[in-house]
C-alpha cells in the first residue's frame, strides 16, 4: 500500500502566465513525483499540488526562488488518510 | 440484522462491495421503481452496475447520472449513494422528482471506475485513472475523462501513459468508457448526461475541447446559473459556472463533450466540494451536507429537461 507520510499539499497561486508555465514544467518532472490535485489554469486561480516528502525541499526552493506564492493546505496527507480509515472502521462497527 | 437501506450509514465512505450490496438493498426496498442493470465489465472484470429508476413505459426519455469516474474523488461516489436513495425515497413525495419519474427514466452509475476505486481502498488512495495496462510503458491507467471521442487527442490531454490526464491509445479504449458509450447509443433517447466529479465547486457544460461556445450556450448558462444559485441557498457553498474551456482549461475527450456532440443537449459536469482545506480527502462529516446541497441543483437540471423536450 502506498503511504503518504510527510507528503504535503501546497496551495499555489501564480501571479502571471510565466509562473503558470513554470508550474506546468514542475509537474512534468517525473523524478519529483508531484501530483496536481487542481491544475494550474490562470493567474490568481489556486493550483493544489501534492508533494511527496522527499521532494518537498526542492519544490519549496523552486517556488520561493521564482517568487511563486504558496501556502500549506495539508500538512501531512497520511494523517488525513489514516483519519479517513478510522472513520470508516468506526462506521462499520 | 436484516439488511436494509435504513441501516446503511450514508455519512461514511464505503468500499465497492458495501456499495454494491447497498444497491441490492435499494432494489429490494423499491422493487417497482428501482432495478439494477449491468452495462459491461471493467478492465479487471468487475461488473459495471447502473441503477435504473423507472415507473414504466418503454424507452422513455432518460437522464444519465454518473459518479466516481475519477476514483479518488470519494465524495462523488458517496454523494451518488445518498442521491440514488433520495430519488427512491422522494418518488411519490416530492412533486419535482415525481413529475420527472412519471415521464422519464433515470440511469445512475455510481461506481463508474470500479478498478480504480478498489485500488484507492487497497493500495493507493490517490489513484485517479483506470487500471488498464499500457503497452510499452511501466505506467498504468488511462484518464477516463479524456478517453471519449470528442476532441480526442488534443492539447487538453496527454499522450504520456504516466500522466494523470493520459488519453489512452484510442477513443473509447477503456471498457468503462465504451460501456457507457454503447449504452447511451443503444438507448437512443438520453436527453441529459450529468457527470459528477470533485473538487473545486464548479458547474460546467460543453465545450472543453474548444473555446467556441456551444450552440445552446445561452440556455445551458442560464440553467447552470439557476442551479448554482439554488445550491448556494442551502449552506452558502459558492460555485462558479460556465463552459469547461472558459471556466477551467482546455480538456479534450471528456464525457459531456462526447454526449453533447452526440445529441445530448443537457450535458453537465459537477465539481463538488472541497472548499479548499482537504481536497480529495474531504472528511466523511461533509458527505451529507455536500449531497444535500447538490440535490436542488440536480432537480433544477432534471426538471428543466422534463419541461423542455427535444
Amino acid at each position: 500500500e502506498q503511504l503518504f507520510v510527510g507528503d504535503q499539499v501546497l496551495r499555489i497561486t501564480a501571479s502571471n502566465e510565466e509562473q503558470i508555465t513554470l508550474l506546468r514544467a514542475l509537474g512534468e518532472q517525473a523524478e519529483l513525483q508531484v501530483d496536481f490535485w487542481l491544475d494550474p489554469t490562470s493567474p490568481g486561480h489556486p493550483a493544489d499540488l501534492r508533494v511527496p516528502f522527499p521532494s518537498l525541499q526542492a519544490v519549496k526552493i523552486f517556488l520561493e526562488s521564482n517568487s511563486i506564492s504558496y501556502s500549506i493546505m495539508i500538512e501531512d496527507v497520511q494523517e488525513l488518510v489514516d483519519e479517513e480509515k478510522r472513520a470508516m472502521m468506526k462506521s462499520r462497527r | 440484522i436484516e439488511r436494509s437501506t435504513r441501516t446503511f450509514d450514508f455519512a461514511s465512505y464505503h468500499t465497492i462491495d458495501e456499495i454494491y450490496d447497498w444497491m441490492d438493498m435499494l432494489v429490494d426496498d423499491h422493487p417497482s421503481l428501482v432495478s439494477k442493470i449491468q452495462i459491461g465489465q471493467s478492465y479487471e472484470n468487475r461488473p459495471l452496475y447502473v441503477l435504473k429508476f423507472s415507473t414504466g413505459g418503454s424507452n422513455r426519455p432518460a437522464i444519465w447520472l454518473d459518479t466516481g469516474i475519477h476514483s479518488r474523488e470519494w465524495i462523488t461516489q458517496a454523494t451518488g449513494v445518498w442521491t440514488a436513495n433520495k430519488i427512491a425515497e422522494e418518488y411519490g413525495q416530492d412533486p419535482s422528482i415525481t413529475a420527472i419519474l412519471d415521464s422519464m427514466d433515470i440511469f445512475f452509475e455510481i461506481v463508474t471506475n470500479p478498478d480504480g476505486y478498489a485500488f484507492t481502498h487497497s493500495s493507493n488512495r490517490m489513484w485517479r485513472k483506470t487500471r488498464s495496462i499500457n503497452a510499452g510503458s511501466h505506467c498504468v491507467g488511462v484518464d477516463p475523462n479524456r478517453n471519449w471521442d470528442a476532441g480526442f487527442g488534443g492539447a487538453g490531454s496527454s499522450g504520456n501513459p504516466c500522466s494523470e490526464t493520459y488519453r489512452g491509445p484510442y477513443p473509447h479504449s477503456e471498457s468503462e468508457v465504451k460501456a457507457i458509450v454503447d449504452f447511451i447509443r443503444g438507448h437512443g433517447n438520453v436527453k441529459s448526461v450529468i457527470s459528477i466529479h470533485s473538487y473545486s465547486q464548479m458547474l460546467l457544460f460543453p465545450y472543453g475541447y474548444k473555446t467556441a461556445p456551444a450552440p445552446n450556450h445561452q440556455e445551458l448558462n442560464e440553467l447552470a446559473k439557476k442551479a448554482v444559485s439554488d445550491l448556494a441557498a442551502v449552506y452558502g457553498t459558492k460555485y462558479t459556472y460556465g463552459s469547461t474551456a472558459d471556466t477551467i482549461y482546455l480538456a479534450d475527450g471528456t464525457t459531456i463533450d462526447w454526449a453533447y456532440d452526440n445529441g445530448v443537449k443537457y450535458s453537465f459536469t459537477f465539481e463538488l466540494r472541497d472548499t479548499g482545506r482537504y481536497g480529495f480527502l474531504l472528511p466523511s462529516t461533509q458527505i451529507i451536507p455536500t449531497a444535500t446541497e447538490t440535490w436542488p441543483a440536480l432537480l433544477d437540471i432534471m426538471s428543466h429537461v422534463l419541461e423542455h423536450p427535444y
